[in-house]
Formats: C-alpha cells, sequence, structure tokens
C-alpha cells in the first residue's frame, strides 16, 4: 500500500 | 501593453494538448524574458511548468509584466479550430480589461477568427519551484519522447483494465532501467537498456545512475505527461526518492516543459 504525497504541501515546505 | 505573435499555432497547439486533459487550468505569466506557464492538476499531484522565451516568438512585445489566470479547456477548443500554419497573434490592452484575445489568421484565405477569454482563479499556482542541483537526484534517465509514450500505452494496455490507479514502478539500475506494473492477472515489465548506436545517433537511450533507485508513480499521470512528445523529440526523467520526479521536454533553443511528480511513498 502506498501513498501519494500532493506538490502543493512539499513547494510550501521546501 | 502585450502584443505577441507566431506564424505558426502549431507549437501552441501542442502545448494546450500536452497539458489540457490533466490541467484545467493554468497562469501564464508574461514579462520581457518571454511566457512562463504553471498548472497544477485539480487534486494536488502533478504540476507543470512552461517555459518560452521571448525568442520563441515572431513578434514579441510585453512593456509591463503580466499575470492571467486562463481555462485551458475553453482554450484547447479554440485552437482546435486553428490550422497548423495559422498566424497567432495574443493581445491584452492597456487597460487591463481581464480579457486576453487569440487572433487565428489563415495565410491562404486570410479568414480571421477571434476568441477572448476572460481571466479565472487557478488552484494555487504559480508556487516557487527551485533549481535542484543534479547532484540531488539518484538516476536521470533520456530517452526518445516517442519511446516513453509508447512505453506507457504499452503499460496502460496492460494494466488497465479500467483501473484508474495503476501503479508503475520505475526503477534504473548501470545499464537499464525497468518500468514493471501489476495487471489483475499477472504482472508487466519493460526493460530499456542504454543505447547510443552509430546507425540512429539521435535516438539515444542514456542512464546516469549515482545508485540504484526504485519509485513508484501513478501511471495514468505518466500517461498525460508522455504527451509532451508532439514538443520535443527526447525526454528527460530525473528521479530521486526525496524530491518531485521530473519529466522534461525541451523545445528547441527556446524553452521547456517539465511536469513534476512526487513519488508514492509507502505507509
Amino acid at each position: 500500500i502506498s501513498q501519494q504525497v500532493v506538490l502543493h504541501k512539499f513547494f510550501q515546505h521546501i | 501593453i502585450l502584443e505577441l505573435r507566431l506564424v505558426q499555432a502549431t507549437l501552441f497547439k501542442n502545448v494546450l494538448e500536452a497539458i489540457s486533459d490533466l490541467f484545467s487550468k493554468a497562469n501564464f505569466d508574461f514579462s520581457g524574458t518571454g511566457l512562463e506557464l504553471q498548472a497544477m492538476d485539480t487534486s494536488h499531484v502533478a504540476l507543470v511548468a512552461l517555459l518560452l522565451r521571448a525568442e520563441a516568438f515572431n513578434h514579441y512585445l510585453c512593456d509591463r509584466d503580466l499575470s492571467m489566470g486562463l481555462n485551458l479547456a475553453d482554450m484547447a477548443k479554440a485552437f482546435r479550430c486553428a490550422n497548423n500554419d495559422d498566424i497567432i497573434t495574443i493581445k491584452a490592452e492597456e487597460d487591463w480589461s481581464d480579457t486576453v484575445t487569440f487572433t487565428f489568421e489563415s495565410p491562404e484565405d486570410g479568414e480571421i477568427s477571434i476568441f477572448d477569454f476572460d481571466f479565472v482563479g487557478t488552484n494555487g499556482v504559480p508556487l516557487e519551484i527551485p533549481e535542484f542541483p543534479e547532484s540531488e537526484y539518484q538516476a536521470k534517465v533520456r530517452m526518445p519522447s516517442a519511446k516513453f509514450m509508447r512505453i506507457c500505452k504499452k503499460l496502460s494496455s496492460f494494466g488497465d483494465s479500467g483501473d484508474r490507479d495503476t501503479v508503475v514502478i520505475i526503477s534504473v539500475d548501470k545499464e537499464c532501467v525497468n518500468f514493471f506494473t501489476r495487471g489483475k492477472t499477472g504482472t508487466s515489465t519493460i526493460v530499456c537498456r542504454q543505447t547510443q548506436t552509430v546507425d540512429k545517433p539521435k535516438e539515444p537511450t542514456l542512464i546516469e545512475m549515482k545508485e540504484q533507485v526504485s519509485l513508484a508513480f501513478d501511471l495514468r499521470y505518466m500517461n498525460s505527461f508522455s504527451k509532451g512528445s508532439t514538443l520535443s523529440d527526447q525526454v528527460t526523467i530525473s528521479l530521486s526518492s526525496n524530491l518531485p520526479a521530473v519529466f522534461e521536454y525541451k523545445i528547441a533553443e527556446t524553452g521547456y516543459i517539465r511536469y513534476y511528480m512526487l513519488p508514492r511513498i509507502e505507509e
């Protein structure tokens, strides 16, 4: 089972 | 004032075909350097960033930065009415009246079609996307874009069977890249070896690997990304377990289209 991480959060947190 | 002209509609038609099925709205940023477009799908899983430098246009005048959200489905419909050799003019007036005008002119019979698009809100784009250093990617694969599209189609025909959530695992080791998917009654693996033959120097598959990597992605997104093949002969896939994968198509000398997607992680 795998989960998709959303990009919006990723780019806002870097 | 904003006034741009392209003597062949093909480039813009291809751009819209490459993004309009996955992304419903996009942010268009016009500046002195060119057009930067960014869009994110509604589930915030995939992002596309396009750059078309001013030199990509036959005429480019933009004396003030202008950012506009546009509905891509409407634009794609309009552009399907344009012939490949139509001359496109893009204009926005000084009063920034929240509309932009696209004009298609047929050089053969002089017929002119005019479309005005109202600005719309976008899904949280544009975002600040840093250029990650090359060293942060575990592997890079460059291959002919037609080959990548063919691989996505093959995997879909096997894995799909109406399942929207088919996952593809891309694994890279020294000399080959494997695309693996699971169907209802079995699995499918496509192995691509590194090639650089003398008779086909323009169609190499090149693999740069720092360490072995194996990452899972949604096939339906990859399938949409593969539509960038109309814009470039080659695609470069940059893979890292900590960064969004980048599927990049260089557009001649004048820009690029990059699709970003994070790999799936084990729960």
